[in-house]
């Protein structure tokens, strides 16, 4: 699975993820990738997100929307809310992976409860940073 | 606003013990082009919704990610594909899934978002949209590599699913070089690759 959130000039947040599925699924099961709040979600009030990980586990906890929701109505910062969901919720019921996210202000976080995940982000300066392992 | 960007390639069972370093240097490779990419579009003033799309394409293109070209097998031996889009401003959202001859399903998802009343479409049918939007439709076999098919021949032997990143041991120095050899599915020649996965997390 792959995955992209962006903030623009404008102060406009979006997120796009896309996926190959799960090796021998079967029945036409569909992951959190497609599922708006579950693998992707964005809004300006809050972040965007994309997820990767055990699907399954990631639409239970309406992984996408359970960040922006943390962050509009608690108050928690991009970097809490998605740990919280992630370290905490995810990792409490089984599921394992990670996601991206970013908040209006360019706050990144990059949580995962995997070994490892492939990731990265650039700045407005142009600096940038490619990481893979914990 | 500080315009930012950030990625993600999957998540899985990756650690230093699994990667060659030419695996690792070909994957951290696709991952700059993809931020240079999307850092490109909102420099020169692009929205976030472009850069997004321009940049998971990149990987949609690339063998080594679990999607697009990349996308693992289904029991049956197919690659079906997922993707989704989703706006920060409008909270419009554009979604499609399980489809196998879309090439770049993020552009369809986003074709979904903008010029459709709806929200996520299905196989034949979101097919059948991306051909209407003028979207590039593939032959299946594109979406053929053949890490992800010995992928799919290690699940059916071991009878579950897999998940994205979960690797096998790097072969030692000494290991012998594998032959090419014929797809049974495709009739493709295969040559073994340097990027020897194993299981994938969806």
């Amino acid at each position: 699975t792959v995955g992209c959130v962006a903030l623009d000039q404008y102060g406009n947040l979006a997120a796009g993820t896309s996926t190959g599925g799960m090796t021998n699924k079967r029945y036409g099961r569909v992951g959190d990738a497609p599922i708006i709040g579950a693998g992707t979600y964005a809004n300006n009030a809050t972040c965007a997100i994309s997820a990767t990980g055990h699907g399954e586990y990631f639409i239970r906890a309406v992984v996408g929307f359970d960040v922006s929701a943390l962050m509009a109505y608690k108050g928690l910062s991009v970097n809490d809310a998605a740990n919280e969901v992630v370290m905490k919720k995810l990792v409490e019921m089984g599921g394992e992976g990670g996601l991206i996210a970013l908040d209006r202000r360019g706050n990144i976080a990059m949580p995962f409860n995997s070994e490892g995940m492939y990731r990265g982000y650039i700045k407005a300066d142009g600096t940038s940073e490619v990481l893979i392992y914990k | 606003s500080p315009i930012t960007l950030v990625i993600h390639g999957g998540a899985g069972t990756i650690t230093r013990k699994n990667m060659t370093p030419e695996k690792e240097q070909a994957y951290r490779a696709v991952l700059n082009q993809a931020l240079q990419t999307g850092y490109a579009v909102l420099k020169r003033g692009g929205t976030s919704l472009d850069a997004v799309e321009a940049t998971v394409r990149v990987m949609e293109d690339s063998p080594l990610f679990n999607a697009g070209k990349g996308a693992v097998f289904t029991h049956e031996g197919r690659n079906e594909l997922d993707a989704s889009v989703m706006d920060g401003k409008t909270l419009k959202a554009g979604a499609i899934a399980g489809v196998t001859t879309i090439k770049n399903p993020i552009s369809t998802a986003r074709r979904v978002m903008d010029k459709s009343e709806h929200v996520m479409m299905i196989g034949p049918g979101a097919e059948a949209f991306a051909k209407a939007q003028g979207m590039e439709l593939v032959d299946p076999k594109y979406f053929y590599t053949e890490t992800r098919w010995q992928g799919l021949q290690k699940a059916l032997q071991e009878e579950k699913v897999q998940l994205d990143h979960t690797e096998a041991p790097a072969k030692p120095a000494n290991a012998p070089k594998a032959r090419n050899a014929e797809s049974p599915k495709t009739g493709a020649i295969l040559n073994e690759t340097i990027f020897t996965e194993g299981n994938k997390f969806g």
